[in-house]
Formats: C-alpha cells, sequence, structure tokens
C-alpha cells in the first residue's frame, strides 16, 4: 500500500513584517484623522491574498493613498524613521494613469516586500501612492537623506526595475524640504 | 539570512490559490 504524507503548506517568509495604510481625504477632519491601517503581513502569500482583494490604485478616489511601511513605522514626516529621510518621486502624467500607473506602484510593492535594494533595503522605510486629479505620484521613502551610497543605490536600482529610459531623470527629496517648500520650491538632493 | 526575493518569484504566487 502507498502510503501518502501529507506535507503542510508553508507560507514564504518576508524579511520584514509590512503595514499597508489607507488614505481618504475629507477636508472636514485633520490629516491624520483620515489615514486608517488596513492590515499587516509577512508572507509572500499574505501579500497577494491583500493585493488581490482591494481597489487598484488608478481606480481609487482622487486625493486617496495607499502606504505600505515597514512594520512600526508611520506614514509620515513625523515618524522618527522618516525625519531624516527623503524620497524618490516618481510624477506621472495624468495620460500615465491608465496605462502605468498600477503597473508602476505594484513593481514598487515587489521592490520593497522583495527586498530588490541588496544591502541597502535596511534604508527603506516604504513607498507611497498619491492619486491625485493634478498628476499621480508614486514614491519610496528611505531613512537618511546623508547615506548617499545607499540612497543612490536605490533609485538606480529603482528606475531600472520600472524600466524607465535613460533620459527620464527621477530626483530624491529630503522630507524636510517637503515639509517646508513647497512646488518648484523643492530642491532635488540627488537625482539618477 | 536574507529573504530576498525577485520579480519573477513574487509575481509566481499571484494566483497560487486560485490554481488550487
Amino acid at each position: 500500500k502507498e502510503h501518502l504524507t501529507i506535507q503542510p503548506y508553508v507560507k514564504h517568509p518576508l524579511q520584514n513584517r509590512w503595514t499597508l495604510w489607507f488614505f481618504k481625504n475629507d477636508k472636514s477632519k485633520p490629516w491624520q484623522a483620515n489615514l486608517r491601517l488596513v492590515t499587516k503581513f509577512d508572507t509572500v502569500e499574505d501579500f497577494w491574498a491583500l493585493y488581490n482583494h482591494i481597489q487598484l490604485a488608478s481606480r481609487l478616489m482622487s486625493g486617496c493613498d495607499y502606504s505600505l511601511f515597514k512594520d512600526g513605522i508611520e506614514p509620515m514626516w513625523e515618524d522618527n524613521r522618516n525625519k531624516c529621510g527623503g524620497r524618490w518621486l516618481i510624477t506621472l502624467s495624468k495620460q500615465q494613469r491608465m496605462l502605468e500607473l498600477d503597473q508602476f506602484w505594484l513593481e514598487t510593492l515587489l521592490c520593497l516586500i522583495g527586498e530588490a535594494f541588496d544591502d541597502y533595503s535596511n534604508e527603506v522605510c516604504g513607498g507611497v501612492i498619491n492619486v491625485r486629479a493634478k498628476g499621480d505620484k508614486i514614491a519610496i521613502w528611505t531613512r537618511d537623506t546623508e547615506n548617499q551610497e545607499a540612497v543612490l543605490h536605490i533609485g538606480k536600482t529603482y528606475k531600472e526595475r520600472l524600466g524607465l529610459p535613460v533620459k527620464i531623470v527621477i530626483g530624491y527629496q529630503a522630507h524636510a524640504d517637503t515639509a517646508t517648500k513647497s512646488g518648484l520650491g523643492i530642491k532635488n538632493k540627488f537625482v539618477v | 539570512d536574507k529573504k530576498k526575493y525577485d520579480r519573477e518569484f513574487l509575481l509566481g504566487f499571484q494566483f497560487i490559490f486560485a490554481s488550487m
């Protein structure tokens, strides 16, 4: 008689536990009251269970954000792990929402949970997508603007993973500048 | 031992439960 042993399915653990946050703009409430923790996960399978269940970014209402951050880091400049950091920012035109927004955001998520930045993945705090009528934004946040080697490696790898052509330049901005300046006043600390 | 996963590996799991 054949003897069958049933092996339990073991999910594939991620290096980090991640938290998904959702922001829905309600101007009658303070910013922080509009931010909700959706859930946490730490396996490949649980990531997909979540991703397959929630709305694609391109279907969100304008003013909404998704943020995916390492467990314990809140998706705001004020968090201790973010306050000395900055972001690699991808700005998209209105036309890119249908063509590239979901693809870029999924690629960003896969970079984060897959630890795509080699020895510098520890420098990564999370990623954010802002859905806005005037143009969507996607960013990867890192914790230290002064760690030039890490910031540049993350930026180059991220640009490659998004499949952006060499002639497209993406910029890294310090949160300290983003928090105090707006629009054209924000200087890129690095570009790749 | 760092758990680094490339995109193809991760994408391979997107519908794993749908096919079981």
